[in-house]
């Protein structure tokens, strides 16, 4: 579903050049789980925007159901990034001054739904990631770790047929963390969800199918958890 | 060196009043390495802020070297904190338009230091946080992990007597947040830097002298590793 050809980004230029990533291939599978580890700086984030068409490469491509993302045009892009993919930011990204149900019902606004049924929605995703009583809370009145879940939740209640996840746990101690991956399985399993994790974790990173490691922008080795 | 009274924080009011604290006496040695562990929403940052002076607790008292610090007028305790303390943020709030080396910097402007010696300490302690040839950097065109660390470099550039830390290594993969912790017990060591850490990593937490477990605002019980 998800596949990355000799896929580079340099930043800057000259002199100043560097090269984030330098010639990704990737491949994951419809209703896989794949975690992506690596030293700080490896390449992390810069792929999982790339993949999620959040930016632009500098050489190689990215196709998402068989289809070079970058050769869409911007319209087409964004319609298939808000219909396909749910991406959880390193830095969360959450809009500060409305509400943490409001943060999650914006995805929803996009869709011909009713308001009270994005309401529901809403609330149960947030109950999902352990907020309950917490809706009305704008992310400046939410702990760390309540932040980082309202960022999932926001991804999750479109049903998106990617989910790509920066650091989702890095914020979480052991119990809340596990009850979050146990969430994400859930989507895995029950709506064939294909999962892409960018973790510093490896106990999360145990629980995927694939783990990937990057290092200075390349893909170092990939190890097979569970054959799908 | 640092020790907190009854410590209360409530937020909202009246039916949506909601105990962040509720009641925590701390007691921390001078050159003590103490970590505060506890589930997501369990108090630890709203603690740590306090015990910076960031914000002001409900009912309570907090002392640093025996100075009741909130009843300090406003310019004595920016003062104090100056002097004393240095900050790491959970979301690092770093100035976004200066480059990594200024915000490093920034710290030591109020210093009766020349610009030459500023530069250098500055330079200095990026390196000794692993962001040699990143300096020119603005946050935005730096990994979350490498954010972190200039959060890190800026307070500990001015040599504070208080370090407070919060989830200092969540961005960071296991070798790094390692080579982190190496500087901290350096800085413990040999400037005998008091040291409070909030970690969601036990790992880390076991690198300390003492684990305070914080359990819905409360302090559920405390676990002596080194004597000191
Ligand atoms: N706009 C930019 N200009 C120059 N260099 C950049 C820019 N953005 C990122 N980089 C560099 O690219 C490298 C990779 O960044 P990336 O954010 O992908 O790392 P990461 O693996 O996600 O790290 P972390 O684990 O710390 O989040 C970093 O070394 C960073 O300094
Ligand atoms: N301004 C506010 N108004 C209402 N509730 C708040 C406010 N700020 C924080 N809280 C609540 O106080 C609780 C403690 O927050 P705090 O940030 O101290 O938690 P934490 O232990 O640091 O969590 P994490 O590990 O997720 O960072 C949280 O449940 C949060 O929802
Ligand atoms: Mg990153
Ligand atoms: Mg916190």
């Amino acid at each position: 579903i998800v596949k990355t050809l000799d896929l580079w980004k340099v930043y800057g230029r000259g002199r100043l050049a560097f090269s984030a990533l330098k010639g990704v291939n990737l491949k994951v599978k419809r209703g896989e789980m794949v975690a992506v580890v690596g030293p700080s700086g490896s390449g992390k984030s810069t792929l999982l925007n790339l993949l999620g068409a959040l930016d632009h490469p500098t050489k190689g491509k990215v196709f998402i159901d068989n289809i070079d993302i970058f050769r869409l045009g911007d319209n087409a892009l964004t319609e298939l990034r808000n219909r396909k993919i749910g991406f959880v930011f390193q830095s969360f990204n959450l809009i500060q001054r409305v509400s943490a149900l409001k943060n999650v019902e914006i995805p929803l606004m996009m869709r011909n739904i009713s308001r009270e049924k994005r309401r529901r929605l809403a609330v149960a995703m947030l109950k999902a990631v352990g907020l309950d009583g917490k809706f009305n809370h704008k992310p400046t009145e939410l702990s760390g770790g309540e932040q980082q879940r309202v960022a999932l939740a926001r991804a999750l209640v479109v049903r998106p047929s990617i989910l790509l996840g920066d650091e989702i746990t890095g914020n979480l101690d052991s119990k809340t963390s596990m009850e979050i991956m146990e969430l994400i399985r859930r989507f895995n399993k029950t709506l064939k969800t294909t999962v892409i994790l960018v973790t510093h974790n490896m106990q999360i990173a145990k629980q995927t199918d694939r783990i990937v490691y990057l290092r200075d922008g390349m893909v170092e080795r990939e190890e097979i958890l569970n054959r799908k």
